[in-house]
């Protein structure tokens, strides 16, 4: 799991059993004692794999978009919440986003790329078992290839015990991030990263064949969310070559957030 | 798929605010003047803890357990 402060922007995202939307209130209460006020949310994940162990207020979707908005300010009046579908219901993407009428400021060329994978390649995800010491996230970062994704990134990386794998990468005021869950029969890791359509479109392109590249996944399911809509014909460009094949593309408008597209990929052949 | 495992897929929040754009600390700081123990005490609620740390000039980023 991972937490980013920015002056004026907080991203928090957790796995497990975790409460995440919990956190809104307690955060909004501290910003408001800055002097700041809330004028944007969005929240959004994937399926779960083991819905039925979600506690509340993450027993569905629904639930969580009736706790989302009895916890946000009536500043907050332009809401809309979606599940985007994929052809295997298991892939399907939820999005909230919500916004007040003065706008929330989202940076017009900045968009978000979060890429969900399972079924990972069992060989790769046996090297998110710790085995060594103190310098084990180091090494796992340096051997499984995950610190030259970006190679001018700070990474700042944590091993868990006996399994998983967690990093923060920050490169100037852009953050990625990576998850790990190596167990066979529920291997999961997830890929995060912001970029902007004005950085080489190559790049997009090579940034994301290198992270899947990491872990060789059977299904990838990769969600960008831009005010511009070129970015996600990039992902299709990374996929491709890797032996992923695009099963299912949907797209979505949210006013205060951008356009959503959300695309899976199976491998052709593993 | 195994009966139960770890749920490995994330949930995740992103909120923005806005201040005083005339206030520099808004700008340069903001969110960033939360001490650690308030935000230890939003991530109890959460039921996750801070692991490992990291910040550069422009923002804060903290690996979390779980």
């Amino acid at each position: 799991s991972s937490l980013f402060v920015y002056p004026t922007k907080i991203i928090i995202k957790t796995c497990g059993t975790t409460q995440l939307l919990k956190s809104i209130r307690p955060l909004i209460h501290l910003a408001k004692n800055l002097g700041l006020t809330i004028c944007g949310c969005r929240y959004t994940r994937g399926t779960f794999i083991f819905p039925k162990s979600q506690p509340f207020p993450h027993i569905n979707f629904k639930q969580e978009v009736i706790y989302i908005e009895e916890n946000l300010p009536n500043n907050l009046c332009f809401r809309k919440a979606s599940v985007m579908p994929s052809k295997n219901p298991s892939y399907s993407w939820h999005v909230f986003s919500s916004a007040s009428d003065n706008g929330v400021h989202f940076s017009d060329g900045e968009f978000t790329v979060e890429v969900c994978m399972t079924e990972l390649d069992q060989v790769l995800a046996r090297k998110f078992f710790k085995t060594g010491g103190d310098s084990a996230a180091k090494e796992m970062t340096d051997l499984t290839g995950i610190g030259n994704i970006n190679p001018r990134a700070l990474i700042c990386d944590f091993v868990f015990d006996p399994c998983g794998y967690s990093m923060n990468g920050v490169d100037g005021d852009r953050y990625s991030t990576i998850h790990v869950t190596p167990e066979d029969g529920f291997s999961y890791a997830s890929f995060e990263y912001v970029g902007s359509v004005y950085d080489d479109q190559d790049d997009i392109v090579e940034t994301l064949k290198k992270a899947v590249q990491v872990f060789k996944p059977a299904t990838v399911s990769v969600s960008t969310t831009s005010h511009r809509r070129e970015v996600w014909t990039r992902v299709a460009h990374a996929m491709e070559p890797l032996g992923l094949k695009c099963r299912s593309f949907a797209m979505d408008e949210f006013s205060t957030a951008g356009t959503v597209v959300f695309q899976t990929f199976t491998a052709a052949r593993r | 798929m195994a009966v139960s495992g770890f749920e490995g897929f994330e949930k995740r929040l992103e909120l923005h605010f806005f201040g005083d754009d005339n206030d520099p600390t808004v700008t340069t700081m903001g969110l960033r003047l939360l001490d650690f123990e308030s935000l230890e005490n939003v991530l109890r609620v959460v039921q996750c803890t801070v692991v490992s740390a990291v910040g550069n000039h422009f923002f804060d980023a903290y690996v979390l357990s779980e």
